[in-house]
């Protein structure tokens, strides 16, 4: 309604909030895979690694 | 990270860099994902913790272009940074919410939607950490970060503080959280869009008095929103997006990170050496983190905060800083998406028992190699620095004067020994008032 009263086109697509997002990471010059990292978990051999593992598991790297 | 030394070697212990994952309690299948850095210096360092905003956007973003210990050379090697905060601190930095970095689940309805969210998972994130690093626990905590982070720390500091003072599990040192050109009131930061366009001759007198007609409309919806709507929320975001896209329409293409650079088309940065470094298989099997894709950012965390956007985190502030917990909100001259002006509003209008003392303090020069980088305003726990030409990445802009002011904020010498006071109380209003 804020689009009619101020006869504004800012409600164009290119503005809504999946847009916005999608325009954040191309600014960045980022092409991540996956657009969120939730892994299936029948095939990953993480998964099924989980349900031993303590609630933290750090490693030391170089 | 290639080449790295075999597992479980006491040299690596030595060189005190550190990955992990932890098992987020509140989900059903969420696994954090984070690194820590000890100090290069001093081993009893503050342990200070880095948020990177978005909302979506992985700490490796941060972690390589802004304050953390290596930068990325073309070819592929890593290069010490000079000026990466572990030189001050032992540096957590953590993908989050979950589903954006190396941070994973198996059930998407893990996906954060809000702040209690988010600092739910970071404070038991926290608990573990210092389980786990127990000569840790009592050293200086603070809580940093940038952007969208502006919604996240504060929830955060308040979740840590809660914790403490109901003796929950470990007790958190708190000293401290900072806020870099972030999004915090969105009531007071949206409304200075125009404000700060017209300053700084983005948009002439006529766009900005088109633009003020919008202000009360985004106003009263972010009113409806409060602290817990839903879709009013998102209508708010609607709302008052547009006056952040109508400055920009005006704009002239300029970067809405630093508005002294233009974007090549949609191209305003290069962080891709950051993918192609995190999918090296060497890189991978150092961090130990197998198959798991790296998102750099993740759109679909992004529309998760959709509702949390226009929410007000300001509220749980004053609280904080009454019980003595420092606050410092810094912010880049010529960054335009969270601009120091619309910081500098709502940290001045902030309800507490210092507010008039704060606003009528003398704003004084932030000096590094005797060179004025910016621009600082304190009063008791207190403190908002505008930094001098830097935009919305303050540490990648002025890496130096950025580590200085976190070495002098933990160590309550903002105001260094060589500050000279060359402003006046009226000039203090000028942060606030010129407009």
């Amino acid at each position: 309604s804020s689009s009619t009263l101020l006869n504004d086109r800012s409600f164009e697509i290119s503005n809504l909030p999946l847009s916005r997002a999608e325009k954040l990471i191309r600014e960045l010059n980022l092409f991540p895979k996956l657009d969120v990292n939730v892994i299936d978990v029948t095939d990953s051999t993480l998964a099924s690694a989980e349900e031993e593992v303590p609630s933290i598991v750090e490693r030391s790297f170089r | 990270f290639p080449n790295i030394i075999s597992d479980g070697g006491a040299t690596v212990e030595d060189l005190g860099h550190h990955a992990g994952y932890f098992k987020l309690p509140k989900s059903q299948g969420a696994r954090m994902f984070y690194f820590f850095f000890e100090s290069r210096k001093k081993k009893d360092a503050p342990v200070v913790i880095w948020l990177t905003g978005g909302p979506g956007c992985s700490s490796e973003l941060a972690m390589f272009y802004e304050n953390g210990p290596f930068k990325i050379d073309k070819n592929m090697s890593l290069a010490w940074n000079e000026y990466g905060w572990d030189q001050a601190s032992n540096l957590l930095y953590v993908d989050q919410p979950v589903g954006t970095g190396f941070s994973y689940t198996t059930d998407k309805s893990d996906i954060r939607h809000d702040e209690t969210g988010v600092s739910d998972d970071l404070y038991d994130f926290l608990q573990a950490f210092f389980a786990e690093h127990p000569e840790l626990a009592n050293k200086d905590f603070y809580i940093t970060g940038e952007s969208y982070a502006g919604h996240y720390i504060p929830a955060f500091a308040a979740r840590v503080h809660k914790g403490n003072r109901a003796n929950e599990g470990v007790h958190v040192n708190l000293k401290g959280f900072a806020i870099g050109n972030g999004l915090t009131d969105p009531a007071i930061q949206y409304p200075a869009y125009p404000d700060y366009a017209l300053e700084m001759g983005l948009i002439t007198q006529a766009e900005h008095d088109r633009l003020e007609k919008i202000v009360p409309l985004c106003e009263l919806s972010i009113k409806l929103c409060g602290t817990d709507g839903t879709t009013s929320c998102l209508a708010s975001y609607l709302v008052c997006n547009t006056l952040f896209t109508g400055v920009m329409k005006h704009a002239g293409g300029v970067n809405h990170y630093d508005i002294r650079k233009k974007c090549e088309g949609s191209l305003c940065y290069d962080f891709s050496n950051m993918e192609k470094f995190l999918n090296l298989q060497s890189v991978r099997k150092s961090l130990g983190v197998g198959d798991i894709e790296f998102v750099s950012c993740s759109t679909s965390v992004y529309q998760a905060m959709l509702q949390d956007w226009m929410r007000n985190l300001e509220v749980g502030i004053p609280t904080l800083l009454e019980d003595g917990i420092n606050l410092l909100v810094y912010a880049g001259e010529y960054d335009l998406i969270c601009n120091w002006l619309g910081n500098s509003r709502w940290v001045n209008a902030m309800e507490w028992s210092g507010k008039e003392n704060f606003k009528a303090s003398k704003e004084v020069p932030f000096v590094v190699d005797g060179k004025e980088a910016g621009k600082l305003k304190s009063y008791g726990q207190l403190s908002f620095l505008k930094v001098h030409d830097a935009g919305h990445m303050v540490p990648m802009d002025q890496p130096k004067a950025a580590l200085e002011m976190l070495k002098g904020w933990m160590e309550n010498s903002l105001t260094g020994v060589d500050a000279v006071t060359t402003s006046t109380t009226t000039e203090g209003e000028d942060l606030v008032a010129q407009m």
